[in-house]
C-alpha cells in the first residue's frame, strides 16, 4: 500500500491511498483503501492514509477514528493518531500518516517498520523505515 | 500556518535486516515522492492534486505494492484498489477490482469529478476506465517476478497450516508468515 496526505498555507487537506491488497487474497477480497473513513478519510481537520492489515483497520474505521477524536475531544493529531495506533487496533497491524489544518505531521505504526517520509515548511523532512 | 505533506510506501513486518538491495531503492524512490509532493505544494498546486501525483509516482515505482508492484490474489492475479477525499469538501472517489489500469488513483480521482458515485468496483470500473480514456495496460504489466514469488511463499506457509490442521484454517492472521525476502506484503 501507497499514500500520501497534504496540506497548503490556507489550510486545505487531502489524502490518497493506492494499494494491491494482501499477498494470496482471495478473488473480490475488498481493503480498508478504498473504504472512507478507514483507509483514507480527509475533512477541514486532518487527511489520513492507514496502512497494514485491511481487515483491522476496517473494524476500527481508523482514519476516522483519528478525525473524530479532534473533533469532539479536542485532541491533537498527534494525540489522536497515537491514540489509535497504540490502544485500539491490534498491535503488529497498522500504520498511518497524518497531516493537520494547522500543518502537525505524525506517522505512527505499531508494527515491525513502515516505509515513510514527510516535510513541512518550517524546514524539517525525515525518511524513514523503522522507529 | 505552513504547508505540510506525508507519505507512505506500507507498513508491516519490515525487519532491520532488510538487505541495502532492497532498502536503498525504496529510501530513493521515498525522497524522490518527497521532492515531487514538496515541489507541486511549493507551486500552490492544491492538496488535492499533490497526493494525486506523488501517488501516481508511487503507484509506477515496482518497489511498492500499489499499481506495477503490486502483490497477487490466490490466483495469481492482480486487484487493484485506490481511494482520494479533499478534505475542504468532503468529495471522495474510490475504485476495486482494477485489473489493467495503470493509474488506479487516477481513476479513483475521476468517480469523484465526473460520476454521481463515490466507489466503482470491478467491471463497472474497468468500464469507465475504457469510457474515460484513461491509460490501460495488459493485467501482465503490473506482475513482478518478486511478487510471483512472494505468492509461493505465501501459499506454501498457507499449505503447512492446512497440514497441521485436520479442519480447514481459516488463515490465522496474527500468524502472518514474515516473508524470507524480507517485505511482509501485508500492507
Amino acid at each position: 500500500t501507497v499514500g500520501c496526505v497534504a496540506v497548503d498555507n490556507e489550510g486545505n487537506l487531502a489524502a490518497a491511498t493506492s494499494t494491491g491488497g494482501l499477498v494470496n487474497k482471495m478473488v473480490g477480497r475488498i481493503g480498508d483503501t478504498p473504504i472512507i473513513g478507514a483507509g483514507t478519510y480527509a475533512n477541514s481537520l486532518c487527511a489520513v492514509s492507514a496502512t497494514g492489515k485491511g481487515e483491522a483497520i476496517i473494524r476500527g474505521t481508523v482514519a476516522r477514528d483519528v478525525a473524530a477524536l479532534m473533533e469532539f475531544k479536542g485532541m491533537s493529531l498527534e494525540q489522536a493518531a497515537a491514540l489509535v495506533v497504540g490502544d485500539r487496533v491490534p498491535k503488529g497491524n497498522v500504520g498511518l500518516i497524518a497531516v493537520s489544518a494547522t500543518g502537525e505531521v505524525t506517522m505512527p505504526f505499531n508494527t515491525t517498520g513502515m516505509f515513510r517520509a514527510c516535510a513541512t515548511e518550517d524546514g524539517h523532512s525525515e525518511i524513514a523505515i523503522w522507529d | 500556518m505552513g504547508w505540510a505533506i506525508a507519505l507512505h510506501g506500507g507498513a508491516g513486518d519490515i525487519p532491520l535486516s532488510l538487505p541495502p538491495e532492497r532498502r536503498l531503492p525504496r529510501e530513493a524512490c521515498l525522497r524522490h515522492c518527497l521532492q515531487v509532493g514538496v515541489h507541486a505544494l511549493k507551486s500552490k498546486k492544491s492538496p488535492l492534486d499533490v497526493v494525486e501525483l506523488v501517488v501516481q509516482e508511487l503507484e509506477n515505482n515496482p518497489n511498492f505494492n500499489a499499481g506495477r508492484g503490486s502483490v497477487l490474489t490466490t490466483n495469481g492475479t492482480v486487484e487493484m484498489e485506490a481511494c482520494i477525499v479533499d478534505g475542504k469538501t468532503m468529495r471522495c472517489g474510490a475504485v476495486s477490482g482494477l485489473k489493467t489500469v495503470v493509474n488506479p488513483i487516477y481513476l479513483a480521482r475521476l468517480v469523484m469529478e465526473k460520476t454521481p458515485h463515490i466507489y466503482l468496483g470491478f467491471e463497472g470500473a474497468e468500464a469507465f476506465a475504457r469510457e474515460q480514456g484513461v491509460e490501460t495496460v495488459d493485467a501482465s504489466h503490473f506482475i513482478t517476478p518478486e511478487n510471483v514469488e512472494r505468492l509461493k511463499q505465501a501459499r506454501e506457509a498457507n499449505r503447512v497450516q492446512i497440514d497441521y490442521n485436520a479442519q480447514p484454517v481459516q488463515k490465522d492472521m496474527k500468524r502472518e508468515e514474515l516473508i524470507p525476502d524480507g517485505d511482509s506484503q501485508i500492507g
